[in-house]
C-alpha cells in the first residue's frame, strides 16, 4: 500500500537522525532487528550527546531544533572521538 | 582537542594542492588556501611551505563520493569536507567535496572558510561547541575580508603549539553570551515586534513569545551587511529598519536589504563633520527620529524626510543623561538607552529617566 505521508516522513526523519549520529556521534549501526529496543535507548543516548554538544534542549527526541541542526551543511569530521 | 593530543613534532610544515575544482579560478583556490593557512600561522610559531611534486605533510585535494578513505562524501550539501589529525600518510590531509558549490564569496560555500576549518583538524584541533568558533562543526559564512580568528580557536591552537613569535599577541572576537553581565551592545532595534541586539558579527534576537534568546551571525540573515553595525532603528510606518556603520546606512525592507544601499548618511541631512552615528530610535507617534552622536543629538522628520531646525542639541539637556549613548530603541512608549552595561528607561512624556537596569535585562537570565 502507498505509505501514508506522515509515516514516510517519520521514516525519513529516523533515517536522517541515524545517519547523522552514525557519522558524527559514533552510533553503532544495529542490523539485528531483535536488539531494536536496546538500539532505541542507544539512539536516544547518542541524540542527547548531540543535543548537549550544540547547546540544544536535551530531550533525546528529534525535535525541530535538533532536526534543523542536523540539516545544516557541516564538516565531515565527527564531533566526538578520533578521526584517523 | 583531539583524543590522544596528536600534534606535529616540528613547526615548519609543508603542504601540497593535489588538484583543483573547475568551479573556481585556480588563482582564487591558491589564494583561499594560502589565506586559510595564514589564519593558523598568524597565531602560532607554525610555518607552511608549498611543495609541488613530492609528499607533503598536508595534502589538500578535491574528492568525489567514495574516495577510498572509508569516509565517502555525500553529494551536494551535507558534508562539505573533512581532514585527518596530524600523523604520517593520510594524517593531516584535507579532502574537499568536489560536488559542493565552491566560491570565493558568500554565494555557495566559501572555500577559504571551509579550508581554514579543516586545517584546524590537520593541526590537531577537534570541534568546538562555541557557535562563533571557526572549529564549530556547522558551516556559516563570514566575509573573508572581515574574518578574524575567534579567541576560542586561538586558545585551542596555542595550547598545542604555543603563542606566535610576534611581540603583540593576537586576540580574537569572543562569542557573546546573552547572560554575561558584562555584555554591551553596538546597536539595538525593534523589528516587527522582535528586538535585535547587534554585537560585532552577531545578533541576539529576542522574540516576545519565546523565553530563549537566539544568537546568530548577522551574515546568516543578511550576507550583504557588514559586522559592527553602529546604530539601527525601525520605521514601523514604512516597515523598514535603517542600519548604520561609519558614514553609510542600509535599509532593511521586510527581511531583505533594499537594493541601491548602502547610501551616505549625508543624504539624511547630517553635516560632513558627522562621521558616524552612535545610536538612533524613531517614535512613530510623532514621526520623529532621534540620532545620537557623541554628546549631542539630531532630530529628523520622517514625513518631511529632513532634519528639524535647531539641532543638534545636547543630549543631557533633553534626555537627562550625560555622556554618550551606545544604543537605543523605543518599545511600548518608553525609550531604552544603553551605555556600557547600564540601561536607562526614559519616559518621553515625562521627559525624564524613570528606570535603571542591567544591559541584559531583556534576556530572562
Amino acid at each position: 500500500f502507498p505509505v501514508a505521508p506522515e509515516a514516510e516522513d517519520e521514516g525519513k526523519t529516523l533515517e536522517l537522525v541515524e545517519s547523522y549520529l552514525e557519522n558524527f556521534y559514533n552510533l553503532q549501526q544495529d542490523h539485528q532487528p531483535h536488539v531494536r529496543k536496546k538500539g532505541e535507548n542507544h539512539l536516544a543516548l547518542k541524540l542527547k550527546e548531540m543535543q548537549e554538544f550544540f547547546g540544544l534542549q536535551v530531550t533525546g527526541k528529534p525535535d525541530l531544533d535538533t532536526l534543523e541542526m542536523m540539516k545544516k551543511p557541516r564538516c565531515g569530521v565527527p564531533d566526538i572521538g578520533q578521526y584517523v | 582537542f583531539t583524543a590522544g593530543n596528536p600534534k606535529w613534532k616540528r613547526n615548519n610544515l609543508t603542504y601540497r594542492i593535489l588538484n583543483y575544482t573547475p568551479k573556481m579560478r585556480q588563482a582564487d583556490i591558491d589564494e583561499a588556501i594560502q589565506k586559510a593557512l595564514s589564519v593558523w600561522s598568524n597565531v602560532t610559531p607554525l610555518t607552511f611551505q608549498k611543495v609541488e611534486n613530492k609528499e607533503a605533510d598536508i595534502m589538500i585535494s578535491f574528492a568525489y563520493r567514495d574516495h577510498r578513505d572509508n569516509s565517502p562524501f555525500d553529494g551536494p550539501n551535507g558534508q562539505l569536507a573533512h581532514a585527518f589529525q596530524p600523523g604520517e600518510g593520510i594524517g593531516g590531509d584535507v579532502h574537499i567535496d568536489e560536488e559542493e558549490d565552491w566560491t570565493k564569496d558568500g554565494i555557495g560555500y566559501n572555500l577559504f572558510i571551509v579550508v581554514a576549518h579543516e586545517l584546524g583538524h590537520s593541526l590537531g584541533l577537534s570541534h568546538s561547541s562555541d557557535p562563533g568558533a571557526l572549529m564549530y562543526p556547522a558551516y556559516s559564512y563570514t566575509d573573508p575580508k572581515e574574518f578574524l580568528l575567534p579567541q576560542d580557536d586561538i586558545d585551542g591552537i596555542q595550547a598545542i603549539y604555543g603563542q606566535s613569535n610576534t611581540d603583540v599577541q593576537p586576540t580574537g572576537p569572543i562569542t557573546p553570551q546573552a547572560c554575561n553581565p558584562n555584555l554591551t551592545f553596538d546597536a539595538i532595534t525593534t523589528l516587527r515586534g522582535e528586538i535585535i541586539f547587534f554585537k560585532g558579527r552577531y545578533m541576539l534576537r529576542k522574540h516576545p513569545a519565546r523565553v530563549e534568546t537566539e544568537l546568530n551571525f548577522i551574515s546568516l540573515f543578511w550576507p550583504k551587511l557588514p559586522s559592527g553595525i553602529q546604530a539601527a532603528y525601525e520605521n514601523v510606518e514604512r516597515d523598514e529598519v535603517l542600519l548604520f556603520k561609519e558614514n553609510k546606512y542600509w535599509v532593511l525592507r521586510g527581511y531583505d536589504i533594499a537594493p541601491g544601499y548602502p547610501k551616505s548618511i549625508y543624504h539624511l541631512g547630517f553635516p560632513k563633520t558627522v562621521k558616524r552615528v552612535n545610536a538612533a530610535y524613531s517614535d512613530e507617534t510623532t514621526g520623529k527620529t532621534y540620532f545620537f552622536i557623541a554628546d549631542r543629538y539630531w532630530r529628523y522628520d520622517e514625513n518631511k524626510r529632513s532634519m528639524d531646525h535647531g539641532y543638534p542639541r545636547k543630549i543631557v539637556s533633553d534626555f537627562g543623561k550625560t555622556g554618550r549613548v551606545d544604543a537605543a530603541f523605543l518599545k511600548d512608549g518608553y525609550v531604552y538607552f544603553f551605555h556600557g552595561t547600564t540601561q536607562f528607561q526614559f519616559d518621553p512624556h515625562a521627559k525624564r529617566i524613570i528606570g535603571l537596569m542591567k544591559s541584559i535585562s531583556w534576556f530572562n537570565c
